[in-house]
């Protein structure tokens, strides 16, 4: 499966 | 990292340090043995600050940084995590918990039912969100309800006489945050290859645009230089 970009914001 | 994110990081971070110098006001006040005359005005006027909307982020960064034990980004990243957690908990801790402090929350004024933002900022997320899973729900969640999280402040402001300049800076440098946050999307589109969040720019557009009138009054104040005020 395509796995999310990780979340790098706050 | 760019200046914009940066930027926004640091506003962000002072709209949490503005309150918690207002909170650290009127705790020191209260401790005089005679109420000085700002004292006097602090602890007689309502602090201005809306429970709700601090409840409301407390809940946005608590859904928000799922993630912050299992995925490790930076230390700045998680340092900034840990403190947007402590202060926003600790801050919804003393204005209800803490003797001093929440006699200047004035209940009666800050009634927004920010139940009604919660449960349909949930539904919205179980329907649209980029992947259905516990985690990216509840982050989408913490999106949609942080784009709305200001509207019992800014309720209160309207009914506020006369806003307290720390209140009032409080609620720019929040509004400010996002604002500097859509240029840093703006930015991360034109020099990241597939970098496209539709979520996340639609509730940060959202979000900057409910502060539109706060902006205008805010600005008109600071250049007429008048009290800060909001039409009821």
């Amino acid at each position: 499966h395509q796995e999310l970009p990780l979340k790098d914001e706050l | 990292m760019n200046i914009f994110r940066l930027a926004g990081d640091m506003t962000h971070l002072m709209s949490v340090l503005v309150l918690l110098l207002k909170i650290h006001t009127i705790k020191s006040c209260a401790g005089k043995s005679y109420p000085c005359s700002l004292c006097f005005i602090l602890l007689e006027s309502s602090s201005g600050i809306s429970l709700k909307t601090q409840e409301l982020y407390a809940l946005v960064f608590a859904t928000r940084y799922l993630d912050i034990f299992t995925d490790f980004i930076s230390v700045y990243n998680t340092i900034m995590k840990l403190i947007f957690l402590g202060s926003s908990f600790s801050i919804v801790w003393y204005i209800r918990r803490h003797k001093i402090v929440r006699r200047s929350y004035d209940k009666d004024q800050d009634t927004f039912r920010h139940f009604f933002l919660v449960l349909p900022c949930l539904l919205l997320a179980l329907i649209i969100n980029e992947k259905f899973t516990f985690k990216e729900v509840l982050w989408t969640f913490s999106l949609y309800l942080e784009a709305v999280a200001i509207l019992p402040q800014l309720i209160l402001l309207q009914r506020t006489r006369n806003i307290d300049n720390l209140t009032g800076q409080y609620v720019f440098l929040l509004g400010a945050y996002r604002a500097l946050y859509i240029l840093n999307w703006i930015y991360r589109y034109f020099t990241e290859p597939h970098y496209v969040h539709w979520i996340t720019w639609i509730s940060g557009l959202v979000q900057t645009l409910l502060y539109a009138d706060f902006f205008y009054y805010y600005f008109s104040s600071l250049k007429n230089n008048v009290k800060l005020k909001l039409p009821a």
